[in-house]
Order: structure tokens, then sequence, then C-alpha cells
């Protein structure tokens, strides 16, 4: 009988840098990770959706730490002038919220549970990334300690301090 | 010293349902997620990502078990009638390949290396979700076992039965 959610997480150093317009075939992302590997910068997150450009192109965003991001653009560079149309964009400043507990994958609704608790603040949701134990969301950093509060009263896990 | 990758999952049940521009305000994601808890839908995976279409509205990728996407498609009807322009989208039949590690976080370049050992095999990867202790990327449903097996090489894990 593990909980759904056993704690939240708050990561407010972070940063997103997102790689519009990158060809969609095998190796692209791969090269992407690699590259900023290579520099010794540690994603904290990656999400690329299904959705593609006209031109059958996609995204993928990557979060990071706020210190890194001005070095995973120089890693970047050399693939960027290979791949014509594609560029980087700098997301705004971001704090990521995440909820973690073993007994995610066998309750439904915890994602939405904790989707609510931050809306209920009138708080916005700009990317999203769960696996079975863990559900993400990123939202303004602004709003960082705000939502995580929101989520961690949400589940009955007592107020924090801030 | 926990191993970068101690296992890899593969899901070969699964199906991909995005939904097309939604409204990008709070409450949206908890909604879309609720209406499908109420139907007793377990969703496996929940991505969304940056991206804005010209009208502001975002996407939003929901995989789950096969068997539960005309359910889910049932459960989202409601929602979709009070928003004009916003439409759901069947995706392909798919394969989720995921590796696990507790070492990952503190160790450089896992989702690279995974991603290099797809595209070897010549797979391409149609969406990616990854968080700290864990790598997942959906591929063709054909794909699914030789992803499976060419990670499970990349990190030393053996080869598999098949
Ligand atoms: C698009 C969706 O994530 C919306 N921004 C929300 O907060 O629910
Ligand atoms: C876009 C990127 O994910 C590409 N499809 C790849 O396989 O690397």
């Amino acid at each position: 009988n593990l909980p759904e959610v056993r704690g939240i997480a708050l990561d407010i150093e972070q940063a997103q840098l997102s790689v519009i317009g990158v060809p969609d075939k095998p190796g692209t992302a791969a090269s992407l990770c690699l590259a900023m590997a290579d520099f010794g910068i540690n994603l904290d997150a990656i999400v690329q959706s299904e959705r593609q450009h006209e031109n059958g192109s996609r995204d993928i965003s990557f979060i990071l730490k706020k210190e890194e991001r001005k070095l995973a653009e120089n890693a970047l560079v050399p693939l960027l002038s290979a791949w014509p149309g594609t560029r980087l964009q700098e997301g705004p400043a971001i704090a990521r919220v995440s909820a973690v507990g073993a007994g995610m994958p066998s309750t439904v609704g915890t994602a939405g549970k904790m989707f609510r608790a931050i809306a209920n603040e009138n708080i916005n949701i700009g990317m999203i990334a769960t696996s079975e134990i863990r559900t993400s969301c990123v939202v303004a950093q602004k709003d960082g300690i705000k939502a995580l509060n929101a989520v961690h009263s949400k589940f009955n896990l007592g107020k924090l301090k801030t």
C-alpha cells in the first residue's frame, strides 16, 4: 500500500533551452545530447513531443541548470550550423515541481490532482513530463514556491516553510 | 557508485493520444487528466512541450494502454466541445523504451548514449520524456524489441531473449 505521492521536489535554479526545427531522423536526439555531455552538462529533463512542423522537423526541449545554459548553447552551435533552419530558443525563467511516489502507477488520477492543485492557485503549466513514479511540470520561476506548497498540501504532506 | 542504468523496460501494448490546440490557461491539463481518471484510465506518460500554436494554444500527448484509447477519447469529448478548435489525434502504434538507474543523475551523457544506440539501428525517436532516474522514448511498435536490445547491450546488460 505505497503512497501515490510520498514527496514533492522543487528545482528553482533551472533554465529551459529548446532546439526548434531539428531534422526528424535517427541520430538527431543522440547528437544533441552527446554534444552537451561532451561539455560536462547534466540534463535534468528532456522533452520532445510528437508534434512536427510543416516541413517534418521537430522541437526538443532541455531543462538544465541556469548557469550551464550558455555553455549548452555553445555546445550546440556546430550542430545547428549543419542543420539549416534549426534554431535555439531560450525559455523564460522556470521552476520545476515534481511529485514522486511508488504508488503512482497503481493509482488513477495522481497527475490530474497535482495539476488541479496548481490550477487552483491560478498558475499556468508550461511543460509536462511524467513517468511511472514521477510527475513533473514546469511553471514560471516566480510561481515555484506557491506551486510546491499547493501540491504539498493537496497530498496532505503538511505545509512547508517558505 | 550506483549504475547509470540498471535495467531497461519495454512497453509494447501502448497507444498515443494527443489533444491538439488546448487553451493554455490554468486548469486545462488538470481537466484533461481528471476526465480520464473518472473513467478509471491510468496514464503511463504525459508529455507537453513548451511549444505554442500561433493562437497561443498548446498540445498535450498521453501514452496509455492500447485497449483504453477509445475509452479515453470518450472521456475527453465533453471537454473538446467546450474548447472550439481543439481536436484529438491518434498516434501510430508505438513502443516505449525506458532506461532506469539511480546513478543517472550523477552521470553525464546517459540519455545521449541510449539515443545513439537506438540511432545505430536506424530507428527514429517519436517522443522523449525523461526525469532524473528514468529516460524514456517512443519508437514505432515494430522497432520496440530491436530498440530494447540495442539499449540493453549498449549498457552491457547482456542480450535479451526475444
Ligand atoms: C496547456 C496546459 O498545460 C495549461 N497551461 C495548464 O496549465 O493546464
Ligand atoms: C527528433 C529526434 O528525436 C529524431 N527523431 C531522432 O530520432 O533522433
